[in-house]
């Protein structure tokens, strides 16, 4: 399996559809300060079922929609589709590629989908669980999350082993 | 089931100090099996890491770079033991000297045919391993954009690579 | 006192938002007086920053680099209004990309003989700045040990220039 | 006031005596991780008397003494001694030149001296009181630490002006 493409929309500061293709191999997302890379990390997070605002940097989940800026006004809703290429089944479901989308409105209704069919948000939790990914797993690691590992309690990193088992 | 989380230990540790011996030459690590005094002793895991010539100490008391390296050996462990479709890294190596950033960079090019990196980074060296890199930029209207697709590195104008660099 | 406290509020406030603009060049930032709800109503100091652009939303959802900088406006700040005789800054510009180092680096320079500054660095160009560069280095026996002596920044060997360089 | 000299011995990985002068103007320390770095950074906190090991990077102020290496036995004690230049009477005491040494011995005893005199911790505290150094003043920024004032509370930030004013 790997990361073929993610679509964002209205997330964060990237208020217009922006879309980014992947090979296998290794891609390098380069920019100055505050340009939006770690807010792409954060797009995959989230789209991969992110339910803490906090490990999004934010104090509520409504944050992470584009929040307007000196030459554009605030979006209504945000959304992130990330597509996997699953040739190798490594999601048990009956699809050589498997796009999960998001979506969040300002009312706070949320919105999923796994391939266009609406789902809820424990199903995306659900075909994902087995696949190693996300920021429990240490498959995603945050801007100064390094460290979380280190200074995580012991019984903790037992748990990490458990999900590795 | 708790043979079955025991082996999967034993797997993580030999990686573990494999991968930690790579970024640290002559150095020893080890996960150990204690009861976490703090929760109630439940049993949990503990990481010790001894850089050749020094004391075994704390993890607190080890420097930024090294404490750094120690979190990529456990990762890169875990990646050994079950491997992750992708990694996304966000600037893990910003604490990095020369030295071991070449470290690090060697051991991400050992799996790269294995798994997908997505990186994200201001170190010029580290940019010269990708097979492709993306550039975001923000003009005055607060919203990104992403610049540039599939620029094989030797594309990268001077300018966005000293962009790039730290 | 509360007269007292009210003036200095001014005066780093002035010099808070003064600073911030030169860090980011159009931006608007200011510390304002609230009441701070977590901790039963106690009167506290609460920081706004507004990058160019941008709409001023909390400090959390600002990048790795742009707080460093709203924490170096704000250290600044206080210098000027009320100056330590030396600052010692360890690894304070790491996650500063090119432009903002410099950034950081001319506000540095402005006050140069007006207070002593000892910096941590592995970057070139704040190694650059300096008049006076230490080497530590430490060899298998796990001791550190001064290297260099008050070199100037040109007699630094590229060998020497590199370690320092991330 | 500027700072003069530095002299540690015994100190995390300074087992050796090390002495660093210093002019007024810019002093860059650089070397490889986990060189002593910001070792001598924790020394100059110390020196200047701070309390919490935690501030070190320590469990307990014990680890700030050289614990010993692979080539040489841990040592019974820390010392460091700060000189700082005195002439424009920044410091109440009548001195141009004025060192703040402390030693801690693996008993758990401390030392303080002011110019050589033996004298305790709290007339380091207050001689220093009004010069505006240390950590809590953000002169001495440990690695890592900007964060702290963006993230501390604001009752916690008054507080700092308070001490500004
Ligand atoms: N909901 C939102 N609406 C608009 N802009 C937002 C929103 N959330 C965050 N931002 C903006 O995104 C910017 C941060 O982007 P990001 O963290 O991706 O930067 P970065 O490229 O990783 O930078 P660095 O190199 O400093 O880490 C901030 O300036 C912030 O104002
Ligand atoms: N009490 C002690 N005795 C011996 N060595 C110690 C002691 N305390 C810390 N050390 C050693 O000091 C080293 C860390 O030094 P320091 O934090 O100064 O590195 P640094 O030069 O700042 O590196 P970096 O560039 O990664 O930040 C650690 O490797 C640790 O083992
Ligand atoms: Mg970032
Ligand atoms: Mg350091």
């Amino acid at each position: 399996m790997y990361l073929r493409s993610v679509t964002i929309r209205g997330f964060k500061s990237f208020a217009n559809k922006s879309v980014l293709r992947f090979e296998p191999g290794t891609t390098v997302i380069v920019g100055p300060n505050g340009s939006g890379k770690s807010n792409i990390t954060d797009a995959v997070l989230w789209a991969l079922g992110e339910q803490s605002a906090r490990n999004l940097r934010g104090s509520s989940m409504e944050d992470v929609i584009f929040a307007g800026s000196t030459s554009k006004q605030a979006l209504g809703t945000a959304e992130v589709a990330i597509t996997l290429d699953n040739s190798d089944g490594a999601i048990p479901i009956d699809f050589s590629e498997v796009t999960i989308s998001r979506r969040l409105y300002r009312s706070g209704e949320s919105e999923y989908a796994l391939n266009r069919t609406p789902c809820r948000l424990i199903d995306i939790h659900e075909i994902l669980s087995d696949t190693g990914l996300g920021r429990e797993m240490y498959s995603v690691i945050s801007q100064g999350r390094l460290d979380d590992i280190l200074n995580s309690k012991p019984s903790e990193r037992r748990q990490l082993l458990e999900e590795a088992a | 089931i708790h043979a079955k989380f025991l082996i999967t230990f034993d797997e993580v540790n030999t990686n573990f100090n494999r991968v930690f011996n790579e970024l640290f030459p002559g150095g020893t690590a080890r996960l150990a099996l204690v009861e976490d005094e703090q929760d109630g002793g439940e049993p949990g895991v503990e990481v010790e890491a001894q850089p050749h010539g020094k004391r075994l100490q704390s993890l607190s008391l080890l420097s930024g770079g090294e404490r750094s390296l120690v979190g990529l050996a456990i990762l890169f462990a875990l990646f050994y033991t079950r491997p992750s479709p992708f990694y996304i890294l966000d600037e893990v190596e910003a604490a990095l000297d020369d030295v071991n950033l070449q470290r690090f960079i060697n051991l991400m090019k050992k799996l790269k045919n294995e798994t997908q990196f997505l990186i994200v980074t201001h170190q010029r060296r580290t940019m010269e391993t990708a097979d492709c890199v993306y550039g975001v930029s923000m003009q005055a209207d607060g919203i990104s954009k992403i610049i540039s697709q599939k620029l094989a590195p030797e594309d990268i104008s001077d300018e966005q690579k000293s962009e790039a660099e730290l």
